[in-house]
């Protein structure tokens, strides 16, 4: 799941 | 992005803002912990290594930029600054950077979800960012007297750390697949660390005293 790392958080 | 990860964010904001006021305008950085201001530095340098190539919002990047600049302005400030360095409290920060960074990094390097350069650097961050108000703690308890500025900072940054585990509550019960361990326990490491400091920052504030951390 490649969205699952994502990091979209600060 | 929900409420809770927006208000965390500010606070987080609110905590550099309050520490950058703190020192650009009394020109003081009494009972700021350099090693933990060097750390958040690094924390930073690892987890932003996408700026460049991984775009998510401007928002995301502005924050970044924000978070970035200012974690090594406020190390410039305590190091090179003429004025605000002379009241760095040398002799009571003394934590060792590396009895940190060190396992945090081995940490990183054996837990991870994806051994690649940066996945494994931004784990690392993760890591380092859980441990890395231990020296301003450890300096706070040292210190007799605490300063409005230096506790508010260290409050918003607790509140952070708070409304951020709000946020992955939210997001778990909002966003199908949404599990991330490593990022939750370390996160959960973090706050903790935080309790304690806010039994005492309440306290204070409800006593209407002047908060002093038990030696």
């Amino acid at each position: 799941d490649e969205g699952k790392l994502d990091h979209d958080e600060l | 992005m929900n409420i809770f990860r927006f208000s965390g964010d500010m606070t987080h904001l609110m905590s550099v803002l309050v520490l950058l006021l703190k020192i650009h305008t009394i020109k003081s950085c009494a009972g700021i912990s350099l090693k933990t201001q060097e750390l958040y530095a690094l924390v930073f340098l690892a987890r932003y290594l996408d700026i460049v190539t991984n775009f998510i919002s401007l928002y995301n990047t502005i924050m970044k930029l924000i978070f970035l600049g200012s974690s090594f302005m406020i190390v410039w400030y305590i190091r090179r600054h003429r004025i605000v360095r002379r009241s760095y409290d040398k002799e009571h920060d003394t934590f060792r950077h590396l009895f940190l960074v060190l396992p945090c990094f081995i940490l990183a390097l054996l837990i991870n979800e994806r051994s690649a350069f940066k996945e494994i650097m931004w784990t690392f961050s993760l890591y380092l960012e859980a441990v890395a108000i231990l020296p301003q703690l450890v300096l706070l308890q040292r210190t007799k007297n605490i300063d409005n500025l230096t506790g508010q900072y260290v409050f918003f940054l607790g509140a952070y750390r708070a409304l951020y585990i709000c946020n992955w509550i939210y997001r778990y019960f909002t966003e199908p697949h949404y599990v991330h361990w490593i990022t939750w326990i370390s996160g959960l490491v973090q706050t903790l660390l935080y309790a304690d400091f806010f039994y005492y920052y309440f306290n204070s504030w409800k006593n209407n005293v002047k908060l002093q951390l038990p030696a």
